[in-house]
């Protein structure tokens, strides 16, 4: 089913998503 | 009677075994069973991203911008499992008013992880299904149940 | 005294034992003084003694309803200057302000409020 969603990426287990510094921002820079 | 954290550490493979993903008369996908699975046994772990309960709204909005069905699910106040661009078959669990799985959130090694348990004994071949408990709400979600005692809304 | 309150900030944040420093990591979150003012002409100002490289920092002057699990600037409750670009933020919007500032500099804050 995954293979089906190219952006999507199948888990094992959960993994911490690490927030970039303009991750609040309305426009990355 | 294991403790948990003995249970949990074959979860991942295990699932893979027990579990699959496959068209559903609730809604689109659905997990359904692969062999019999005991009341009370560990069945998968809702995995995906788990990011910061202040990031969910900025998240959402995004994907409803690009028509991304959105699979989100609470730890707790503070941390949530986003598990609509990585995650695993758990996301595609539906909901049932008469569901024969329940979550729980558990503690295991100072992390915590949603872990969806069977309510009873649920054979070969039926969709994994559990209460979303969606907070009540005036603009309502049909519900696609279709049990006997569907509540009619998801929320 | 103005200290850095210990019940009105992001718990994953550690403050001194004077109450004086604070040290964050991974992602942006908020620490408040234990007093607020509402009149008036009022100042004060903060040192940045450690900044790791990849680390930020965004100070300035915020209310009640800020969410501390975010940068301040991050909704209408906040005003921030951030150590990055120097750039001022308000809302998410970051504009345009300095320069940017890194360890060992001294920041000051000014803000002028109606009197009555």
């Amino acid at each position: 089913w995954s293979a089906f969603a190219p952006d999507f990426k199948e888990l094992d287990e959960n993994v911490e998503y690490e927030e970039r510094e303009s991750e609040f921002d309305l426009s990355d820079e | 009677n294991l403790p948990m954290a003995m249970r949990f550490r074959n979860l991942k493979e295990t699932s893979k075994q027990s579990v699959g993903v496959y068209h559903s008369h609730i809604h689109g996908r659905g997990l359904f069973c692969l062999r019999d699975i005991e009341s009370g046994e560990m069945v998968i772990e809702y995995a995906g991203e788990v990011i910061r309960a202040s990031l969910t709204d900025k998240r959402e909005k995004y994907y409803d911008s690009k028509n991304i069905g959105c699979y989100m699910f609470k730890i707790d106040d503070h941390l949530v499992v986003d598990a609509t661009m990585k995650g695993n078959a758990a996301r595609f669990i539906n909901h049932s008013c008469e569901p024969n799985c329940y979550s729980r959130v558990v503690d295991i090694l100072g992390k915590k992880h949603i872990l969806i348990f069977a309510l009873r004994r649920i054979m070969q071949g039926e969709e994994l299904t559990y209460d979303y408990k969606f907070p009540f709400e005036d603009i309502k979600i049909p519900c696609t149940c279709g049990s006997r005692r569907c509540r009619k809304y998801l929320n | 005294t103005v200290l850095l309150a210990l019940h009105d900030r992001a718990p994953q944040l550690r403050v001194s034992e004077d109450r004086l420093a604070v040290t964050g990591e991974k992602g942006y979150c908020m620490v408040r003084a234990t007093h607020c003012v509402s009149r008036g002409t009022w100042y004060w100002e903060a040192t940045i003694e450690e900044m790791p490289e990849g680390s930020a920092t965004r100070i300035g002057w915020g209310q009640e309803y800020a969410n501390l699990q975010a940068p301040l600037g991050y909704d209408k409750f906040g005003y921030s200057w951030r150590s990055r670009k120097g750039t001022r933020f308000h809302e998410s919007r970051g504009k345009h302000f300095s320069s940017s500032y890194g360890e060992g500099d001294t920041l000051g804050f000014l803000i002028t409020l109606p009197d009555s």
